[in-house]
């Protein structure tokens, strides 16, 4: 009697682990199915970094450009008055 | 079977009847 | 004997599953650990974007303001040519 208690004591332990297993296993397949956005947030965050950084380049450039033509203007406005002058 | 036993991972002491532990669930042969 | 042998199967059948159980429940805190790391990698990706198009405005911006001053310099050039030769 006692010997068969336990089996069945066993047996429904088996069960409950099984079950514990199976949820646990299926835990992990959600997060792996998770995980697999790591790789692809960390490129997307790559790009929007180099665009980022490729765009702000570009501005400085132009604003040196920028810089530039404002100072050749002022200089031909300037000129331009003299020239009435005379 | 003896007439208790000692969990390898709580240490708590069971019943020797008992399968799993009666504190933390683990199987009696569990390492 | 029979009850016996079979009571110690399940008992090991028990520990074999207990240590599966412990393994997966390893695995998924190291996947909980990789996962806190989506969040952060989203926030990454979304504040290189915004500074990304807030670049691209910038340069925009100024790109037509450039414009604007080539075509007076261009103008201010011209008027000077015409003065001269007046």
């Amino acid at each position: 009697g006692d010997l068969c208690s336990k089996l069945e004591e066993a047996e429904r332990a088996l069960a409950i682990k099984q079950d514990l297993i199976d949820k646990l296993k299926e835990e992990v397949e959600q997060q792996k199915g998770s995980l697999e956005t790591v790789p692809v947030l960390t490129a997307q965050a790559e790009i929007y970094k180099a665009d980022f950084l490729a765009e702000r380049e570009a501005r400085e450039k132009l604003n040196q450009k920028k810089e530039e033509l404002q100072e050749q203007l002022t200089q031909a406005l300037a000129e331009n008055d003299r020239l009435k002058q005379d | 079977s003896p007439s208790e036993w000692k969990c390898k991972s709580c240490t708590v002491v069971n019943q020797g009847s008992s399968i799993l532990c009666s504190v933390c669930e683990r199987p009696r042969l569990a390492d």
